[in-house]
């Protein structure tokens, strides 16, 4: 079983 | 002090179209290198990006740094009413609450003003880290709207393969299961439709379909797409804008649980 992942936790803030 | 002027307004309703079903809020940002925006959706499993460099306007006046947040469907409406032909122009006062859309025909015989309220919104702004993509696969935006389309006709998920052999996007679902391989292909009469696959190494990576084909509303701001991939990274997926700038999407993976 395959997760969504969110764009956030791969690009940071700044 | 804002103002800036597009001959070619129809990019900028293309560009509208392709963004607004993904995004419902953003801030426009302004400074002498652009006008820019970037953007997550809803759920923040996809990122909008859009460039469009000062240079591509032919009036570009921008007195400083402006953010102005609008609706993007507000935005929409309003530029629904310029014509595929006329030339836009965003205008802007400093410290004012609105953004004036003007419409000018080819010819100058119409000239129309359109007048949007400004909106505050909250938005955290991200750092996109260079990346070396494992694969980077340009080919005809048209050929990758129809197969996204096709296989969420299927499923709901991609799975993006490139190997030496070409790029294959999979899917599967309570029906069966669907691949489309497409190989490299440089022997085509115009340019715009080669599929070019340049490949550092193997990468497989899965996508939710329903955000691809959102993406695909970008489709007739340019001929051709490109795709860049890496394991363990956001798929990034190209359209330039003329000459002048770009849209990229970027799409987190879905991974393993």
């Amino acid at each position: 079983v395959r997760k969504q992942s969110q764009i956030t936790s791969f690009f940071t803030p700044g | 002090m804002l103002e800036l002027r597009l001959v070619q307004g129809s990019l900028l309703k293309k560009v509208l179209e392709a963004i607004k079903e993904l995004v419902t809020d953003a801030n426009f940002d302004c400074s002498a290198t652009g006008f820019s925006l970037q953007a997550m959706d809803s759920s923040h499993v996809a990122l909008v990006a859009l460039l469009l460099r000062s240079e591509g306007f032919e009036h570009y006046r921008c007195d400083r740094n402006l953010s102005m947040g609008m609706n993007l469907n507000n935005v929409s409406k309003m530029l629904r009413c310029a014509g595929n032909d006329d030339i836009i122009t965003l205008k802007a006062d400093d410290g004012s609450d609105t953004v004036t859309f003007m419409f000018e025909s080819p010819n100058q015989d119409k000239i129309a003003d359109f007048e949007m309220k400004l909106m505050d919104i909250d938005s955290e702004h991200l750092g996109i880290p260079e990346a070396e993509y494992h694969a980077i696969v340009k080919m005809p935006s048209a050929e990758f709207a129809r197969i996204c389309k096709d296989l969420s006709s299927i499923g709901d998920t991609v799975v993006i393969s490139v190997t030496k052999e070409g790029v294959k996007f999979s899917t599967r679902g309570d029906i069966g299961n669907a691949n489309i391989v497409c190989r490299q292909n440089t022997t085509v009469d115009k340019p715009e439709e080669a599929t070019i696959i340049e490949m550092q190494e193997p990468v497989s990576l899965t996508f939710a379909l329903r955000y691809m084909n959102s993406f695909t509303k970008a489709t007739p701001l340019s001929n051709t797409v490109t795709i860049s991939l890496s394991s363990e990274l956001p798929v990034v997926v190209e359209y330039k804008v003329a000459d002048m700038g770009y849209i990229r999407f970027y799409l987190a993976p879905k991974i393993e649980d």
